[in-house]
């Protein structure tokens, strides 16, 4: 009888055995996950998402949390409220999510009224069957979903930086082959307008230069 | 411009980007923060990326699913980010633009063009953000 017992002890060690050497190795393993990586050094944001991740929230939750802490505290000016007027002094914005297992995507672009880009984004991914809403229609689908606003988006910096630029004759700007060329408008296309057979049949080249207004604290 | 691609402790994979666009645009204006495969794209299977930049130019060339169909090939994190901004800078020598780019080990590497380029990193081998620069 002694001897079945320990001959069932027996199997059972041999049987977990290998489990406990992979647990005693994967526990000895530098752990991979989570991770998080975001362009710039928005280290708040990255905090921020880090404490989601780590806490094993997903991942998807994660990049709402950092994206919004950038939101929020407005990063280097290019994230959120308050920053980047057009050429009516207005701020919109634009944002984007997507979940890598289920390849679902939400996103708002030239968002008005409404600050929490992000989130926006996320209630499109959620709550509707599209992958883009722009304008004001997204303002207004944000808004029924339960984030705040209407708003003003601008700041006392984007209002002054606005003034300023208009101040000096619109310049730079992003128009091209219109009069006034160093002017604030009203616009007009410079030849012909919609005389599409103004477009020459040679080859084309590519012409591009760099808008002076695209750099480092003026981009997407 | 933010743009983020997080793992999380399940090994899943996701991204997102979220900006005010670029200063005094025509209004009506769309950059490429909003535009899947151009600042942001993630498959679970293979990994994530994460661009920035001028949209106008960017939105063409999709550089975030680019680099993610690379890395799909087999291309390595680095290599599949210096070949997607290559592609675009062939065509527009004179543009600005980066991507970073994160397998689904969580390998990263990053690629600008233009401009010198910084992205943050954490991972659990970490006790906070680092932050690598790349030079164009």
């Amino acid at each position: 009888m002694a001897r079945s017992y320990l001959s069932i002890i027996l199997s059972t060690l041999l049987l977990f055995l290998p489990l406990l050497t992979a647990a005693e190795a994967e526990l000895g393993k530098p752990k991979k996950f989570p991770v998080v990586v975001s362009t710039w050094p928005f280290i708040e944001a990255v905090r921020a998402a880090w404490r989601v991740a780590n806490n094993g929230s997903s991942a998807v939750e994660a990049v709402v949390e950092g994206c919004s802490a950038c939101e929020e505290l407005r990063c280097d000016g290019t994230v959120g409220p308050g920053g980047s007027p057009n050429e009516n002094g207005e701020t919109m914005l634009d944002a984007l999510i997507m979940d890598g297992v289920t390849m679902e995507v939400g996103a708002v672009a030239a968002m008005r009224y409404v600050k929490d880009g992000i989130r926006a984004a996320w209630l499109v991914m959620k709550h509707s069957q599209h992958t883009l809403l722009a304008g004001e229609g997204a303002s207004a689908f944000a808004i029924s979903m339960g984030l705040p606003g209407p708003m003003n988006l601008s700041s006392p910096e984007s209002l002054k930086k606005w003034l300023d630029w208009k101040e000096n004759r619109c310049q730079p700007n992003f128009r091209k082959n219109v009069v006034p060329a160093n002017g604030c408008g009203p616009y007009k296309p410079k030849h012909g307008g919609m005389d599409v057979s103004t477009e020459s049949c040679e080859m084309g080249t590519i012409e591009y230069r760099l808008p002076p207004l695209v750099g480092p604290h003026n981009h997407d | 411009t933010i743009s983020m691609a997080v793992i999380d402790k399940m090994g899943h994979i996701a991204v997102g980007t979220s900006t005010n666009g670029a200063t005094f645009k025509i209004p009506g204006r769309v950059g490429d923060g909003p535009i899947a495969g151009s600042s942001a794209y993630a498959d679970d299977e293979v990994g994530g990326c994460g661009a920035t930049g001028d949209g106008d130019i960017m939105m063409r060339f999709l550089p975030c699913y680019q680099v993610v169909e690379s890395m799909r090939q087999g291309m390595k994190p680095e290599q599949a980010a210096k070949d997607a901004v290559s592609r675009i800078a062939r065509k527009f020598p004179d543009f600005v633009g980066a991507v970073v780019a994160v397998d689904k080990n969580g390998s990263h590497a990053g690629a600008c063009h233009g401009w010198t380029f910084q992205y943050s990193v954490r991972d659990p081998n970490m006790d906070d953000v680092q932050v690598f620069t790349v030079l164009p």
